[in-house]
């Protein structure tokens, strides 16, 4: 683990007084290795190591922590300071209905977290429209039907482009007094001029209160060019990270944080509806480190 | 890297970021980066022209047991597709039923995924577009049921390749994972050798996990290919030169888009080249 890797540099004893800069150096050698092993950004894991160098350098070890337990707690708190504080929540519309746009790479799980949060609103009282507005992927208006049939939400599907369903869908749910409006689309590639558009579009149309980038808790370097190109085609409100029971450390977390500077909101911990947590920053850092 | 003059401290920094970047990993961009050393120590490499040549040299050594084409053996023959979550196994199945039924082959979809909301119409969509049949059962069915119907028939009405689609599962849930065992059992007993093929999904863009996914995998299960999809984003998948060294499972195929004909041949060189673009 990363603590005995630190604690090969420190050494056990307590009651060592200052960090010396060779010290920090070999122990940011081996932070520097444990978040890029974890899936951190290489460019991430840099901006991280320079600011934690000045905290380390000269830090004394205070009452009682070994210079390991010190070190740890300084990364950690530091971890958790980017990942973001407190869990935040959706943010509504002052007038309803909301819009929340799901929006990702293929495969990352849109369609399952919209029918997630679909589930988790109708729990806390709120009525929501589920608008499938993939109209590319084989049966994923199927999909969708299907689980909205599951957690009893409507699911709102019809002809014409994802930009005109997003904007019927919208106009119904405010006819009808609908709390939130959750719009599943299709999974792209950031670098598809056309399909980011697209979603430009649904964006211009219905002015979401929410767009939620959808990310796989095991994706790699790239998770941070991916967040950075949709932060800035669309203005991210928030991300979502799927997978999360799985052993991925999850360091695209980080990556994605760092780049897009929005908030964390859920995790995806099953694929089963039920399956939706808040972000906790604190249990991420931890896993992060390994 | 600039193409001329001597290799720089900055050279070497710049290309582990490229191998890093790439998702090679810690460890083998080290493994890497020694070797690379080593041959400049010998004297062994000319300028930066020749440290890149002696890169790519070193990759495809790494690479060497890890290569293999996708071969049909005499039919009944049967592959089945596994892997985590998303990863795209059901387009893949789409793209090599459309690949062998170009080939003039009897192609038998197997509907595997009894468990995901619309998996069964998602691949029958798939079947008929590339006009091939399917067997399927009634969703929340068992898939070794499935697996057991569809064997029977490719034997009785003599398909020459069977394609068994699997819900997407994550390596780390024991129970699914001896599900996935279990289809494989039922179709060895139907069909002594099947499945003969075994095909791993990874997903380009994933991580260091893509090597605990193929750990994992290829112990409940004998993992005998290696599909990389989504190599039409900007994901290099470098991860699977680890994969190649630690378990020497062939890359046969990999998937560069969203249609039916967006496969091709695993070619390593090509792949090698790709990282340093
Ligand atoms: N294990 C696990 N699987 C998940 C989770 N969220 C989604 N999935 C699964 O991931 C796969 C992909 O989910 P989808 O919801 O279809 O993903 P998508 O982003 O809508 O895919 P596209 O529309 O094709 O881009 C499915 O098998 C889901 O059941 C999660 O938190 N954990
Ligand atoms: N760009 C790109 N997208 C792909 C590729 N292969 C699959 N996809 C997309 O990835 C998403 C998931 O594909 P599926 O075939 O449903 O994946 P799966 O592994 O069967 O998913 P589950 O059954 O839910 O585990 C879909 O949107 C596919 O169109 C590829 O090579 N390139
Ligand atoms: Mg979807
Ligand atoms: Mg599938």
């Amino acid at each position: 683990s990363l603590s005995d890797r630190i604690q090969g540099i420190l050494g056990k004893f307590k009651g060592k007084a200052r960090l010396t800069e060779k010290e920090v150096d070999a122990t940011l050698r081996e932070i520097r290795l444990a978040l890029l092993e974890a899936d951190v950004h290489i460019q991430v894991v840099r901006q991280f190591t320079e600011s934690l160098r000045s905290r380390l350098i000269g830090r004394e070890v205070t009452g009682g922590l070994t210079p390991t337990q010190e070190v740890v707690k300084v990364v950690s708190e530091e971890i958790q300071g980017l990942l973001g504080g407190s869990h935040e929540g959706l943010k509504f519309a002052s007038r309803p209905p909301t819009g929340i746009m799901m929006v990702g790479l293929q495969g990352s799980g849109k369609t399952t977290t919209a029918a997630k949060l679909a589930l988790m609103l109708k729990k806390q009282g709120k009525w929501p429209l589920l608008v499938a507005a993939d109209v590319y992927r084989p049966a994923a208006v199927e999909q969708l039907v299907t689980l909205g049939k599951e957690v009893g939400v409507e699911v709102y599907h019809g002809e014409g482009d994802p930009v005109e369903i997003c904007g019927r869908a919208v106009e119904k749910a405010r006819k009808d007094g609908m709390d939130v409006v959750i719009m599943d689309t299709a999974g792209r590639l950031h670098v598809d001029e056309l399909l980011m558009v697209e979603l430009e579009r649904i964006k211009g149309l219905v002015q979401p209160q929410e767009i939620l980038l959808v990310a796989d808790a095991m994706t790699g370097q790239e998770a941070a060019n991916v967040a950075r190109t949709f932060h800035e085609r669309l203005n991210l409100t928030g991300v979502v990270l799927t997978k999360m029971e799985g052993d991925a450390r999850g360091g695209a977390a980080l990556s994605i944080k760092a780049v897009t500077g929005q908030p964390i909101k859920f995790v995806g911990v099953g694929e089963k509806l039920e399956q939706l947590e808040p972000f906790h920053p604190d249990r991420m850092a931890s896993r992060i480190l390994g | 890297l600039g193409i001329k003059g001597e290799v720089t401290r900055e050279d070497l920094e710049r290309i582990e970021e490229i191998l890093i970047s790439a998702d090679v990993g810690v460890e083998t961009t080290d493994k890497l980066m020694k070797a690379l050393e080593k041959r400049m120590a010998r004297g062994e490499v000319r300028g930066k022209e020749g440290i890149m040549a002696a890169l790519r040299d070193e990759i495809l050594r790494l690479l060497q047991g890890a290569q293999g084409r996708l071969e049909l053996g005499p039919p009944p023959w049967v592959i089945m597709v596994v892997g985590v979550n998303g990863t795209g196994k059901t387009t893949t199945i789409a793209k090599l039923a459309r690949r062998f039924a170009n080939e003039g082959r009897k192609v038998l979809l197997v509907a595997g995924d009894t468990f995901r909301a619309a998996a069964i119409e998602q691949l029958e969509i798939w079947a008929d577009r590339v006009g091939v049949p399917m067997v399927k059962h009634q969703p929340g069915s068992h898939p070794s049921g499935v697996v057991y119907d569809a064997l029977q028939a490719a034997r009785a009405r003599g398909y020459d390749v069977t394609i068994i689609d699997t819900a997407g599962r994550l390596h780390t849930k024991v129970n699914l994972m001896e599900e996935l065992k279990k289809m494989a059992r039922v179709a060895s007993k139907e069909l002594p050798g099947a499945p003969h093929e075994t095909l791993l999904v990874l997903d380009a863009t994933t991580g260091q996990n893509a090597l605990s996914q193929a750990r994992l995998f290829s112990q409940a299960v004998p993992v005998t290919g290696l599909v990389l999809t989504k190599l039409d984003g900007t994901a290099k998948g470098g991860i699977i030169i680890a994969i190649a060294g630690e378990l020497s499972i062939p890359i046969k195929l990999i998937g560069v888009g969203e249609g039916m004909d967006d496969l091709q041949d695993f070619d390593a060189e090509a792949f090698v080249e790709a990282l340093f673009e």
